[in-house]
């Protein structure tokens, strides 16, 4: 997190620390299912190409109850019973993040309590927190001033519209050419150095639903053009909703 | 002496017979005719010399070990003993006759040819049955009951009851082995209400279907020899069911009514060598066996439909009131019927109820349950409700509530009768330490 904060127990609770193929993210679902972003398990352009999913579940590393990197593995990790990917998701194109969706199933419900916390899905109706300017928060353990971070950090980012983020990405195609999808959505600043960057992958956006009262996860931790060098890109997890559930009903 | 053959009739001259006999002579006949049969011996012709006492010349005539006389003379004479038409009769089988001659004949030197005697004797049928035919005063009568006559011989016969023993005189009741089968009847002790006989063995057995109870009601009179101090020690009445000993009766005062409860009865009069005692009767009538009457153990049983009497074959159900379980030692029952059986007890004991027991409800994942019922325990009609670990976990319901009770069926359920406990589900987005932006 670049021009963040250091957040405080409980103030992500459904904040997961998960260690795959380096450092990312990801958030508590119900008291079983991490919700994170499909390149932390099969990263862009990754040598390991043959694992299987099993072999990956078998080697993931999930935390969760704290703020703190060294105190989160103190508490213990929580196997992971099985990963899975959305279908969309392509390892192989690296200039195409769509579909960066993916869930882990623990083997063991947690215990719920205040720092263990799930977040919650959005209405399937509401687009409210996707219009331009709809702050959100995006906590994660990523890097910060090129190092990465030993502390839970956050940042507040307003979504951007639709069109103001393609033009910003047109601007910057000629070098990097990267689809910019309906599954996706770009929140941040162009010229304040707030964002998030490498390590916070697989967190979550979110956004406090004052009619609920309850905070609400818009997008996944997905991509961008470096880190506070403009927007960033997250997946549109309004779009994904049906796999989500269709996954997560089954039990 | 000569020995008369055996026939049924026959005659016996004096020597030389019908000449004149000769002097001193001796002759003796022994008649005899089968038993059974008398000899009567008459004289057809008798001429023997008259003599004051039969002194010279005579024909005595013996039976029976008696003296029948001596007999001498002619028809008409008025010295000597002329039988005439005299008909000697002995009492047993034999007669015996002795002829004496002496020296002469001569009456004043004449001598006189005395032709001798002609008898004729024949075997006559003896009425053995005639009292006066007796042997003896001392000895019994020939038969105990009944005497019959034949030609040649008797034979003895008893009364119905009264069986005739070895000795073919006496008559003995057998009663060794009386039998009953019907549904009533009556019994008495022999010849009652006369005497009863001495030395009896009775055995009077009364045997009826399975599941009748017999009952012995005794009729008066009722008179068996007894005495004041010692039990019965000369006759007895012993009465037994089914091998179990009723009572040992004696004296004057009836036993009365006797419910023996078993449809096998079995009834022993023993008699010494004496006494004058009319004896008992008994009118016997069965009625089904009963069984006791069915108690339950505590409130909670329900017997259906309690009848005031229980016969053979008669059962009864067994319920228990709702919430409580049939129990039978440590075992649940389903039912329970138990049986009037033919010996009078039931084929099954009674059962109990215990109230049922739903266990220890379901524990809750991230929640718990209490007891809002007192006491606090798992019976019949306890109520827990179940409740979430909040605010992290929200309590789910279903139709029903969160309050369960322990119904009758050993389950808890909740308001809608669902056995399914609510689950507590995690509450997401509501952290409890949010953060908070300050500044502006």
């Amino acid at each position: 997190i670049l021009g963040g904060k250091a957040a405080r127990r409980g103030n992500f609770p459904w904040q997961a620390l998960t260690g795959i193929h380096g450092r990312g993210g990801g958030a508590l679902l119900g008291d079983r299912w991490i919700l994170t972003a499909a390149h932390t398990i099969f990263p862009k352009g990754s040598g390991r190409k043959n694992v299987s999913l099993d072999q990956l579940a078998e080697e993931a590393n999930v935390f969760l109850g704290h703020t703190n990197v060294e105190e989160l593995h103190k508490m213990g990790n929580h196997p992971v019973r099985r990963i899975l990917i959305h279908p969309d998701y392509n390892p192989k194109d690296e200039h195409n993040f769509d579909g960066d969706i993916a869930l882990l199933e623990l083997k063991h419900p947690v215990t719920l309590g205040p720092t263990v916390l799930p977040i919650c899905l959005p209405d399937t109706t509401n687009t409210t927190f996707y219009m331009d300017g709809h702050m959100g928060y995006v906590s994660g353990f990523g890097v910060e001033k090129n190092f990465i971070s030993n502390d839970l950090k956050y940042v507040s980012l307003p979504a951007i519209a639709r069109e103001k983020c393609q033009r910003w990405l047109d601007s910057k195609k000629r070098n990097i050419p990267v689809v910019f999808s309906e599954n996706m959505f770009c929140a941040g600043f162009l010229t304040v150095k707030r964002d998030t960057c490498q390590g916070d992958s697989g967190s979550i956006f979110t956004v406090f639903d004052r009619e609920s009262g309850r905070w609400v996860a818009t997008g996944i931790v997905s991509w961008g053009i470096g880190c506070a060098e403009g927007y960033g890109f997250y997946t549109k997890i309004l779009n994904y909703l049906d796999w989500i559930k269709g996954i997560v009903r089954e039990d | 002496s000569s020995r008369v053959p055996r026939k049924l009739f026959g005659e016996i001259t004096s020597p030389g017979y019908p000449k004149p006999y000769p002097n001193n002579n001796n002759s003796i006949w022994n008649i005899q005719v089968p038993k059974g049969y008398v000899v009567k011996l008459t004289f057809r012709y008798f001429d023997l010399e008259p003599s004051q006492s039969c002194f010279y010349d005579y024909v005595k005539v013996k039976a029976d070990k008696k003296n029948l006389g001596r007999y001498c003379g002619q028809l008409g004479s008025t010295t000597g003993n002329h039988p005439g038409r005299k008909e000697f009769v002995s009492k047993g089988n034999r007669m015996h006759l002795a002829f004496h001659s002496d020296f002469s004949n001569e009456d004043n030197g004449t001598v006189i040819p005395y032709r001798g005697f002609l008898a004729y004797y024949q075997a006559v049928d003896l009425d053995e049955c005639d009292p006066k035919n007796a042997p003896g005063d001392d000895e019994a009568p020939q038969c105990q009951h009944f005497c019959h006559n034949y030609a040649g011989g008797y034979f003895c016969s008893c009364r119905t009851g009264y069986q005739l023993q070895s000795d073919h005189h006496s008559c003995k009741v057998e009663c060794s082995s009386e039998l009953f089968t019907e549904a009533s009847g009556y019994l008495s002790s022999p010849e009652y209400p006369r005497p009863y006989p001495e030395d009896l063995r009775c055995n009077y057995s009364i045997r009826l279907q399975k599941g009748l109870s017999i009952i012995l009601k005794f009729l008066e009179p009722f008179e068996i020899d007894d005495h004041q101090q010692v039990h019965c020690p000369y006759d007895q009445l012993k009465i037994q069911a089914r091998g179990r000993e009723i009572g040992e009766f004696c004296g004057k005062k009836s036993p009365g009514r006797i419910e023996t409860n078993s449809n096998e009865v079995d009834i022993l009069f023993l008699t010494d060598e004496s006494g004058f005692s009319r004896g008992w009767k008994i009118h016997y009538t069965s009625q089904k066996i009963r069984c006791p009457q069915p108690v339950p153990w505590d409130q909670f049983t329900i017997i259906r439909d309690l009848q005031p009497v229980y016969q053979f074959q008669d059962y009864f159900v067994v319920s228990c009131k709702t919430g409580y379980n049939l129990m039978e030692g440590n075992q649940k029952l389903l039912s329970f019927t138990a049986v009037c059986q033919a010996d009078g007890t039931w084929h099954q004991s009674m059962p109990r109820c215990e109230i049922v027991n739903c266990g220890s409800p379901s524990s809750l994942t991230n929640g718990a349950f209490s007891y809002v019922s007192k006491p606090a325990n798992n019976t019949y009609q306890s109520v827990v409700t179940y409740r979430c670990n909040e605010p992290y976990y929200q309590i789910v319901t279903g139709t029903g509530s969160e309050r369960f009770t322990c119904s009758a069926e050993g389950t808890w359920l909740d308001e809608d009768g669902q056995v399914r406990i609510p689950a507590c589900l995690p509450v997401c987005g509501k952290p409890v330490n949010p953060i908070t932006e300050v500044q502006r």
